[in-house]
């Protein structure tokens, strides 16, 4: 299984729906400073639920959407492959600035889900926020600099 | 409880060793705190880069602590495959030779794994199948350019 | 007192934008939270790199950080020149372009004030007047090779 | 005025006494990961007293002593001219493991001084733990995450 497809829409500088196609394999992501490239692995954790908004660099959830236009919803889909080139998986996640506040709205397979739906699926392909298979700019020392007890609780979440 | 924390432990620790022996050439192991109980105690490493003495892990190098902490993320890899990994510029710290090796062992890790790394460093972007290009021409927007197929 | 930090503020300001357009292209600001009473607010910066909009700070990538921080450091430079810089890999978060736009302007200031810059990419090595090297061949004792001369 | 000289002795992975001579105008320190590069930066801000040890990545200050020989003290020197050849100023400091602790001695042109007649002394070269001109290994974009008021205090200490 991996990622067949990144759809972003209004999400940080994705002001303009965009449709990101990855394939199996080793695939690195470049481009001049600013231009968007953590953003791309800022809306992976978004939409699979793996973190909060502070560490998206977003104080409140409506900074993730896009300043340029007058849009009010951002959303990110992430569509999973098993090879034979068949979609066998995908997640979406879409969130509405309202007059209270915002909503946050999950789909698992194109259907209303819910974050703990979504958790259980993805923990059966061992995706969880636990297993460090995303790693945040400037993040990669993260796993030496924490205590010796957060460092042994890794182990204890794979065990 | 115990008995699986402690299968997993010891199965994570003899992938670390080869991995990191494999990174920066020195020996290296996770080491428990407290080796009775292990759930009382927390979890370190020993590291020993070729040719030095074994260091305490604060005192280490910035390239020294990301290619520790890769190898202990690939050693829970090994045990634990996700079907695909997402990293930002972990290469940021090292110089051309950890790179290189950084480069080569992601890229054989790759027949068993989804690799999307964003990378400013030559030596990660040559050995990929890949690159996706972005860039922001006008007034902010992202757009991705294209992806270039590499050999 | 608040005289004194108004001209301090206000020449820092100019050098700010000054050195910020320099190495982004864009425009650039620091700005007071309580105009009025300034020590009773805190000192926010306000940036807009080429062709965007003006940006929270939170939200800026790690290179634009970079030249945002390193713009402040140079405009108190220039305020109120130290005899030496010591900075230690500044330029890591830095693409190919942006790494010689911060090397061409640190050798444009280091004719009036010394810099001591560890780096180890190609833009700030090759703008240097020298490199001094270090190693550590032997069980982790750090020798300095020499020092190499430029152009 | 600039460094001329750093004089180093047991300190950190300089388990040699090994001098450095230093020009004015643009050099850059350069060598493999691990090597000793930014245990040169610290060297200047442990000597001129810019920083705790913590900052230096020592829990202790006896960790800044060289773990490859017996030897219980380390020693740093950092020499200055003022561009005639001449040296103009020069400050050293020298740390030494007792069985109560370790004592910190501090001197000032090759005599005994304290930490606060140095800190007066290079205050007087604009050379002060607030004025930014060191810069450690991932501090770059402090300035920026760190707090607005904090930011505002920089420009006080300069005022
Ligand atoms: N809600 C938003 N609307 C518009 N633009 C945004 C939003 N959130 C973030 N941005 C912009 O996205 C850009 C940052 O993108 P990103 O962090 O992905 O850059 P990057 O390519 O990773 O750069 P670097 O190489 O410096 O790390 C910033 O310029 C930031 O201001
Ligand atoms: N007290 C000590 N005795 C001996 N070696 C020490 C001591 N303190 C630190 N070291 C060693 O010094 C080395 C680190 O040096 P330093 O951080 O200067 O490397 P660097 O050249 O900056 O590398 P990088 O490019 O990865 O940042 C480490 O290997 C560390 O273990
Ligand atoms: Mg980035
Ligand atoms: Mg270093």
């Amino acid at each position: 299984m991996h990622i067949s497809k990144i759809e972003i829409d209004n999400f940080k500088s994705f002001a303009n729906p965009t449709d990101i196609p990855f394939l199996q394999g080793f695939t690195t992501v470049s481009g001049p400073n600013g231009s968007g490239k953590s953003n791309i692995i800022d809306s992976i954790l978004f939409c699979l639920g793996l973190s909060s908004s502070k560490t998206l660099r977003a104080d409140r959830l409506f900074h993730l959407i896009n300043t340029h236009n007058k849009k009010n919803e951002a959303s990110v889909k992430v569509c999973f492959s098993n090879g034979t080139g068949q979609e066998n998986l995908s997640v979406k996640r879409k969130i509405k600035k309202t007059s209270a506040g915002f909503i946050s709205n999950y789909y698992l397979n194109d259907k209303t889900s819910t974050l703990n739906e979504i958790h259980d699926e993805l923990s059966k392909h061992n995706i969880s926020p636990g297993c460090y298979n995303v790693m945040m700019q400037g993040d990669v020392t993260s796993i030496i600099n924490i205590s010796a007890t957060e460092r042994r609780k890794i182990i204890d979440e794979i065990a | 409880k115990i008995k699986s924390f402690r299968e997993t432990y010891d199965q994570i620790n003899t992938n670390f060793k080869v991995i990191f022996n494999q990174l920066s050439d020195g020996e290296g192991r996770i080491v428990l705190e407290n080796d009775i109980n292990p759930l009382a105690g927390g979890l370190t490493i020993e590291a020993q880069p070729r040719d030095k003495k074994m260091q305490r892990l604060e005192s280490m190098s910035g390239g020294e602590k990301s290619l520790t902490a890769l190898a202990f993320v690939f050693a829970i890899q090994r045990h634990m495959p996700a079907p695909f990994y997402a990293f930002d510029e972990v290469d940021m710290h090292l110089d051309g030779i950890n790179s290189e090796k950084l480069a080569h062992l992601i890229k054989s890790q790759s027949s068993n794994a989804q690799f999307i790394v964003v990378s400013l460093r030559k030596p990660m972007i040559e050995a990929a199948d890949r690159t996706i290009g972005v860039t922001q021409k006008n007034s902010g927007i992202t757009k991705v350019t294209g992806v270039r197929l590499h050999g």
